[in-house]
């Protein structure tokens, strides 16, 4: 179960729609400060439902659409579509190739989409549950957070571990 | 359950002690149960003792030994329980070039289980992936990607 | 006072903006007080519009831009109040290398007015210094300090 | 106004005794990680009055001691030496050259001396005070700590700016 492909449109700086075509063993990705290189890490842990916008730095939902630069007017729509290899079946529905969207407006509303019907997000979160997608966990290392790991207050250590079990 | 935690703690353990000295080119670490009786509720700690080095309290450890025994905690657990995708986000930055090498080894071994996404600075990082994404600005505020080959990447470097 | 503190804080101000577009290479910052009526009492707000980019919450800029800003932010009180002696312990380990080359430029002037004490692990940072001491411990768990030359620095690179 | 020479014998990892003198404009500190580099930033900021053991990731004071590794014992006594370039006269001491002395018994009893001279920790502070020197504020910024200076709570950002005043 890996990640095949990554659509991103409109998401943060991505005012220009984005694919990318990922290994099942390891993507480097590189260049320089300010570039986006995060804003991917966000873009997939977004799609796969994270349900805070706190937990992509942000304030409110609509923080994530491409709000304009100097050269470019802001977005009304982010779309990030990640695209899984279920070859093994460990998603428990009967594809080999499995479609999740995840888009949302300027007003706030947003849309889900599981091989491009829609649903809630909450058919996103029970469809990965038990995969270890969608959970960040201990299988996500944000930038600067590598040493909060150690210092974390007991509870939270704890709740690291039971992640695990 | 009680059992069950503690049995994947005792794996997560196991593979910890062995992943730091592997990370670490030497020394020893531990996690102990602050109270093995109550394994639901205790206060897990974590004890480490650098190559060469006494046993240390962890504030006195240096920023790289910490992001390592962090990284030694992170990848015990991901040996212990594969998950699909993994995400490092500049994880190595404050890695020496020794404690680096031994990194992007263990990570090239972890990513036959799972799928890790990795965000670098570092060349000895990159070189051990299959796929590198360059990411750039040119239009002012908009990201744009390119897919970087191994040539690419040598010579990409100084523009890094 | 508070005409003390507003002047001083002017002058900050100042030095900021210029600090934050010579080491950004563009893009604008300032300082605000939020309620200049009460200047000893009221929070200092930060404002930063990285090159090409449109005005940003802190928050959203990336880890390097926001360590960027605060070392703009460190640069342009020392401009104001030389400290005697000024310590970095890292500072510049998440920067890239093309706003690394400005830092250390910029570092290298106020090193005329200031004594800067840099621990870094970048080359860029190493070559704009006057003296370079490398730090090692051959014996277990004790440092030795060895001074190093600009020759024995770029073949020392290799070995850092 | 700077640090001439620094000299460390028996604090935190430098078990065997060291000179380093500084160049008047920039002096860079490299080497391997926990070689002792951020041991020796810890060394000025503590012989020129850090008052408080957690300023230099200690718990107690006498965790400055070397404590012992694999190869020696622990030591007894911790001293750095801070010799000051005093030319223009800025401390207001009749000295062209200052040496300023700290050290640490492992009974936590503590020593102080301003050119060999025995005085206390607060003799030193007020000799500095008002020469920038000895106050951390915005002279020193901590390895990991770059980013703490956006996110700091208003009061912290205030204290900061009214170091400089
Ligand atoms: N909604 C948005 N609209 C437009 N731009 C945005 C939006 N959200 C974030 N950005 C921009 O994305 C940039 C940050 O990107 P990101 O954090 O991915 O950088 P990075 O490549 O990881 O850099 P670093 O190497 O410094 O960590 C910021 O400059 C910010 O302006
Ligand atoms: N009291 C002590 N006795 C012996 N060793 C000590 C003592 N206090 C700290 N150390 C050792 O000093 C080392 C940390 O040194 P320091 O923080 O200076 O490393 P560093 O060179 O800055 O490394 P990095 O590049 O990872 O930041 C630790 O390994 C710790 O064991
Ligand atoms: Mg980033
Ligand atoms: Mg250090």
């Amino acid at each position: 179960l890996y990640i095949k492909k990554l659509e991103i449109f409109g998401f943060k700086s991505f005012a220009n729609r984005v694919e990318l075509e990922l290994g099942p063993w390891l993507t480097a990705i590189v260049g320089p400060n300010g570039s986006g290189k995060s804003n991917i890490a966000d873009a997939i842990r977004w799609a796969l439902g994270a349900d805070s916008a706190r937990l992509i730095r942000g304030t409110r939902m609509e923080d994530v659409i491409f709000a304009g630069s100097d050269g470019r007017k802001g977005l009304g729509i982010a779309e990030v579509t990640v695209i899984l290899d279920n070859t093994p079946g460990r998603v428990p529905i009967d594809f080999s190739e499995i479609a999740i969207t995840r888009r949302v407006y300027r007003s706030g509303e947003s849309e889900y989409f599981i091989n491009k019907i829609p649903c809630k997000l909450r058919d996103i979160q029970r469809l990965l549950a038990g995969t270890g997608l969608g959970r960040d966990g201990y299988s996500v290392v944000e930038q600067g957070k590598i040493d909060a790991i150690l210092s974390s207050r007991p509870e939270d250590r704890r709740a690291f571990f039971e992640e695990a079990c | 359950s009680a059992a069950r935690f503690r049995n994947t703690f005792l794996d997560i353990r196991r593979e910890f002690r062995e992943v730091f000295t592997r990370l670490f080119g030497g020394g020893h670490a531990d996690l102990q149960l602050e109270d093995p009786a109550n394994p639901l509720e205790t206060e897990i700690r974590i004890v480490a003792q650098p190559p060469g080095k006494r046993l240390e309290t962890m504030s006195l450890l240096s920023g790289g030994e910490r992001a390592l025994l962090a990284i030694s905690l992170i990848f015990a657990i991901l040996k212990v329980r594969p998950a699909p995708v993994a995400i490092l986000d500049e994880t190595d930055a404050a890695l020496d070039e020794a404690n680096l090498r031994r990194f992007a080894e263990l990570l090239r071994e972890l990513s036959a289980r799972s799928q890790f996404i990795v965000v670098t600075h570092r060349k000895t990082t990159m070189e051990t992936a299959e796929v590198i994404y360059g990411v750039t600005m040119e239009e002012s505020g908009i990201s744009k990607v390119i897919s970087i080959s191994l040539q690419d990447r040598e010579a990409g470097q100084e523009a890094l």
